[in-house]
Order: C-alpha cells, then structure tokens, then sequence
C-alpha cells in the first residue's frame, strides 16, 4: 500500500 | 519602511499564479537581502519557498530599514496584480509596522500610474528547516517538458515513479486502467542550453511521489526555460523554478512511501 509522507518527516519545524 | 520596485510585473505576477492555488495564505518576509516565502500547503506534503534577492538586477530599487512580514492573501494579490499591465513595472510599499501593503503599477510610458491598498493578514504559519544538503541526483530538464510529462501520466495515476541513472530518467505511472512511461536521454547535441537533459548522479533514486502535486508546482513553467529536480531516496524532492534576475521558486514535495 502507497502512504503519503507529511514534510514534517523529513524537516523539523523551526 | 520597506519598497522594493520590479521591473517586470509580470514576474510577480506568474509567481503568485503558480502558488495561489496550493497555498492560500502566506507571508512575505522581507529584509535587507530580499524577500522570501516560505509556506505549507494544508495537507503538510508540499512546501514553496521563494526566493528574490535584493542586489539582483530585477529590483530596479529596493530598501528595506527593518524586517518585515507581510501576512497575504494570495487569491486577493493575484486580483490585484490583475489590474497591473505585464510591461508595468511594481513597487511594493509597507511601513515599518504594517497592516497594509500598498502596490503602485507604472505604465512604460509612465502615462498610467495606479495605486492599490490591500489589508495584512496574521498568519500562524509553521516554518520548516530545510537543511543544505548534497542530493543523490539532480535533473536539469525544460520545463514545458516537465509539465508535458506530468500532466500526460497523470491521465493514467494518481502517483508517478521517478527512476534517475546514469543514462537519464524514467517517468512510470501504474494505474488501475493501464500504464504508462516516458524515457529522458541525456542529451549531448542540443544547441541550446534550455533544451538540454541532464542528469548529475552519485547514486541512482527510484521513487514515488502524488502527480496532484507535481502538476501543480508546473503552474509555475512560464517562470522559466529549464527546471531542476533535485533527488535523494526516501527524501522529499526538491522542483526548482530559477528566476531571472531575481532568485528562484522551489517547491518541496514528501515522497510517497509503502506501509
């Protein structure tokens, strides 16, 4: 099954 | 007091049209270096960040005597940036502590000037650090081909797979009615430097990511002869819009994943 990511996955909030 | 004057409001212009519709609210950061933007969409997968530097050759003037954010409605600039001639040219004017931000349109001929008020907004907006990083693979390619090649699978899927080599890129869509693919060679006899496809590899990258989106971002084509996609495996991609004279329009889009 295919998920979408969310950016905060990859980036951490500043 | 802030004013910076493009000389193109036509920049300005296809810039807001290629965010408005992913991206309803967003601030403009402003300081002495030039305005940047940087904004979620709702659903937290794709991110813009815009870029226009203050020492470049677009801004025919600029000041900036403290920094600013100027919290826009997108839909509302496009409307007024409507009232703007593409060959006018655009100051932006806020005081130092804004509610409103003010465009005045300069006809060439300076026979037309027209000014418009437009409300600030607050806007709660969660900024994300984007490290500097090395990417696996990076795609130079036109962009109206890129567009081409979303907007064609797309017909087909809802997710396309980017597969970078060291012979080029392949573009795959699977979808429950048929499939798709379309090969890019490197291109080595092209004249002219827009037309050419590229490929910088250190590591080969296969993955997925919402053609939705990536159709989206293509809004943005007319800002630019060439766009760059910028790839590591399970990392978001980068699509980078250069802006002549001005900086660059980047959009980060989360890969898809399987669970």
């Amino acid at each position: 099954v295919e998920m979408q990511n969310q950016l905060f996955a990859y980036f951490t909030a500043t | 007091m802030f004013e910076a004057k493009m000389l193109q409001s036509s920049v300005l212009k296809k810039i807001i049209e290629s965010l408005k519709d992913l991206f309803a609210d967003a601030n403009f950061d402003c300081s002495s270096s030039g305005i940047t933007l940087q904004d979620m969409d709702s659903s937290h997968v794709a991110l813009c960040y815009l870029k226009l530097r203050s020492d470049e050759e677009g801004f025919e003037d600029y000041r900036c005597d403290r920094n600013i954010t100027l919290g826009v409605n997108l839909g509302l600039m496009s409307k007024i940036l409507k009232c703007a001639g593409n060959d006018d040219v655009v100051t932006l004017r806020a005081e130092d502590e804004p509610n409103i931000l003010t465009f005045i349109f300069d006809s060439k001929n300076s026979e037309r000037v027209s000014k418009y008020d437009i409300k600030l907004m607050e806007i709660d907006s969660e900024l994300l650090g984007i490290p500097d990083t090395d990417y696996s693979c990076v795609v130079k390619m036109p962009s109206h081909e890129f567009q081409r090649i979303c907007s064609n699978l797309s017909q087909l899927g809802d997710s396309v797979t980017i597969d970078c080599h060291k012979e080029g890129v392949d573009f795959k869509v699977a979808g429950e009615q048929g499939s798709g693919a379309i090969k890019l060679k490197q291109t080595t006899s092209v004249d002219k430097e827009e037309d050419q496809v590229t490929v910088q590899l250190n590591e080969p990258v296969t993955q997925s990511f919402a053609l939705k989106f990536l159709c989206a971002f293509t809004k943005a084509t007319s800002l630019s002869d060439t766009v760059n996609l910028s790839l590591t495996q399970d990392t978001p991609v980068v699509v980078e819009y250069p802006i002549a004279q001005h900086g660059y329009l980047r959009f980060y889009l989360a890969p898809k994943i399987e669970e």
